[in-house]
């Protein structure tokens, strides 16, 4: 198949240092729901939500993938294109993608396989008010 | 093997996909 340049954000390369909301330092592959929950009740912007993998569809190129979303307590369907190796946070599981191989082997980052009904940490800005 | 002098750290949140944005008043 295929292999386009993978441009992909470089944060999901095993090794990257990531800065919670307290200002600890973790590797990302160390990262664990906790952090995210914990990090989110810091922000004043952003809350913590869960979003249920619904679908999964091919994408439009080759490498792409259709992940339709069911989001927070209001379920609102977000369907969201990205290539199979991109890695979403499981809720007590941890980095998923739908081709662990491919994420593993380009990321160096261990993977489980995103299912559908997986429940994926995701984020939405808080209330203004 | 050469040390890195700085290695860029990335904020918890660019890890997180921002799924359906709310706006109320």
């Amino acid at each position: 198949s295929p292999s386009s340049p993978v441009a992909l954000p470089p944060f999901f390369m095993r090794g990257s240092i990531i800065q919670l909301a307290d200002g600890e330092l973790k590797r990302v592959e160390d990262l664990k729901t906790e952090d995210f929950i914990q990090s989110a009740e810091i922000s004043s912007e952003l809350k913590i939500d869960s979003s249920t993998v619904e679908r999964i569809d091919c994408g439009q190129s080759p490498n792409a993938v259709l992940i339709q979303f069911s989001v927070g307590e209001l379920k609102a369907q977000v369907c969201v294109e990205v290539l199979v190796e991109y890695p979403f946070f499981v809720f007590g599981q941890g980095w998923s993608s739908c081709c662990p191989d491919r994420t593993t082997q380009l990321f160096e980052l261990s993977c489980a396989k995103l299912c559908v009904g997986d429940v994926c940490v995701s984020l939405t800005l808080r209330s203004l008010r | 093997n050469v040390e890195p002098r700085s290695v860029p750290v990335f904020p918890w949140h660019s890890l997180v996909p921002f799924l359906a944005p709310t706006q109320s008043d």
